[in-house]
């Protein structure tokens, strides 16, 4: 009994390792999925204007970006070879990298919030490799994929009777 | 013997999440080396790209700054404290061992 | 009232993951480093 009191911690603790790392691995398939689908519609507004967009009109990845609102006053000290920064604010602010950027705008497919449609679903799943499919298929099913259980767990409170 | 039987239960179990555990671990570094391969691709990133508008888009009107900054920049938060005016400061400070870093100033109006 | 000990949050430039700048994000909303 002891053993199965034991073995039953084990199996708790690997359950939550693999849900940490099922959502690192959502976390990179996001940013394939992304990263492929931004450079794809960035090739397809080329073509249609058969010409790139003006060079001081775009950002290149990767970068982060920090927003503030309108109203905060900025203060910015910059070294002499531009290698230091120092930023004071008056108001809070946030940090993003260009992932969440890509996310926001909607270059994931919404597949982070399980809203993704069926036809965004196929292109989405054309953007990872074969074996990943399954995840990109999971993931559309919306956030309770990453806490699906694989063991039922209704079957605790009988073992715990049977160990007590 | 119901406890013998919960016993092999709980082994067979835990020897299926430990296989799950590998698969998933795998799957990371083939992601991890997919990703790299994407991105150094020189047409990726030729296109790897986002304008001012789709930026301006996604935060609504808040004054932005987009930092590109060559790898293993050093990006330091100091925990908000109060300043002698009772107002709170924040701040950042960005270093970078490695050449100069780019902060471009982006505000739709 | 004044925080005490100061200590900052750090983010490495394609080295740290994405959860880094959440936390950063969540401690400048809490005010303190949770």
């Amino acid at each position: 009994a002891q053993e199965c009191q034991n073995l039953e911690l084990e199996k708790q603790k690997r359950m939550e390792r693999i849900k940490q790392k099922r959502a690192q691995l959502q976390e990179l398939i996001l940013q394939q999925i992304a990263f492929k689908n931004l450079v794809q519609r960035n090739q397809r507004s080329e073509e249609q204007n058969q010409s790139p967009p003006p060079q001081n009109s775009v950002i290149q990845l990767p970068f982060i970006l920090l927003n503030t609102s309108v109203r905060t006053v900025i203060d910015c000290s910059i070294s002499s070879d531009k290698c230091e920064y120092l930023f004071n604010f008056d108001n809070t602010f946030e940090i993003h990298d260009d992932i969440e950027v890509l996310k926001r705008m909607g270059m994931s497919f919404g597949l982070e919030s399980g809203k993704c449609s069926s036809e965004n679903l196929k292109i989405a799943k054309s953007l990872v490799p074969k074996s990943l499919e399954s995840y990109v298929t999971g993931m559309s099913a919306g956030p309770s994929w990453l806490n699906q259980d694989q063991f039922t767990c209704n079957s605790e409170p009988t073992q715990t009777a049977l160990l007590t | 013997k119901e406890v013998l039987d919960q016993l092999e239960h709980l082994k067979a179990q835990i020897e299926e999440l430990e296989m799950k555990e590998k698969d998933l671990d795998q799957q990371k570094i083939w992601l991890q080396q997919s990703i790299k391969n994407v991105s150094d691709d020189p047409t990726n990133s030729r296109f790897a790209y986002v304008t001012h508008d789709d930026i301006c888009n996604c935060f609504s009107g808040d004054t932005l700054l987009a930092v590109l900054a060559p790898s293993g920049t050093q990006l330091e938060v100091p925990v908000p404290e109060m300043g002698q005016n009772g107002q709170k400061k924040y701040q950042v400070n960005l270093r970078s061992h490695s050449g100069p870093i780019q902060v471009l100033l982006m505000n739709r109006e | 009232s004044c925080l005490t000990p100061v200590s900052a949050m750090t983010y490495k430039f394609n080295g740290s993951p994405s959860k880094d700048l959440r936390d950063i994000n969540n401690m400048i909303k809490q005010g303190e480093r949770m």
